[in-house]
């Protein structure tokens, strides 16, 4: 575990935290995309097959459980939630899983380090993570309207995989073998994904205006 | 055989 892998996992599970707790207390689910949220189960669900099976640590396990149940929460709360689903807005939020799912899954047999079934899903993840958060972004350039509790979820997601490229990059100098370019492409896809979001909340952030993303 | 490789990461 180094600095940067700690910073990155703290700085995902507090986005998660904030949109739970923002969810739980307001009662609203105002901009959050129940499609990414959905995505995002399905990333934790096909990357933590071995959670039961291979015990890394504690913290890897009480952490894994932690992003599954929260992800689940999150959709269970804006699906279920007699007040939280009538804030959702299914007709702005319209992206369609199977765009980003498929590919992926076709990615993932075409592309991965061995062809074994927890190997496909766990690289199947990893490409659906670094699109999952589409769906969010399209849903907030066409309300337009940004309450900073979902800018800082949005920044605080983008914020732990930039903070994971340079966990990889500290262990490729530290630790002899460690290849996974796998890992590192679809980190690095990601992350330029926020990177216009980045720009723009920097920017609303730097000149004290509300964040609002071009049309 | 290379040792599975582990993934401790999250």
């Amino acid at each position: 575990m180094n600095i940067f892998r700690l910073a990155g996992d703290m700085t995902h599970l507090v986005s998660v935290l904030v949109l739970l707790l923002k969810i739980h207390t307001i009662k609203s689910c105002a901009g959050i995309s129940l499609k990414t949220q959905e995505l995002y189960a399905l990333v934790f669900t096909t990357r933590y097959l071995d959670l039961f099976t291979d015990y890394i640590s504690l913290y890897n396990t009480v952490m894994k459980l932690i992003f599954l149940g929260s992800s689940f929460s999150i959709v269970w709360y804006i699906r279920r939630h007699k007040i939280v689903r009538r804030s959702y807005d299914k007709d702005q939020d319209t992206f369609r899983h199977y765009f980003i799912v498929l590919p992926c899954l076709v990615l993932a047999l075409l592309i991965h380090h061995k062809f074994t079934f927890k190997e496909v899903m766990w690289t199947f993840s990893l490409y659906l993570e670094a699109v999952a958060i589409l769906p969010q972004l399209v849903l907030l350039q066409r309300t337009r309207n940004i309450d900073n509790l979902t800018g800082q979820y949005v920044f605080l997601l983008g914020a732990y995989r930039a903070l994971y490229i340079l966990n990889w990059i500290y262990r490729h100098y530290t630790e002899p073998h460690y290849v996974h370019w796998i890992t590192w492409i679809a980190g690095i896809v990601q992350t330029l994904l926020y990177a216009d979001f980045f720009y723009y909340y920097f920017q609303s952030w730097k000149n004290n205006v509300k964040l609002q993303l071009p049309a | 055989e290379e040792d599975e490789d582990i993934k401790d990461e999250l």
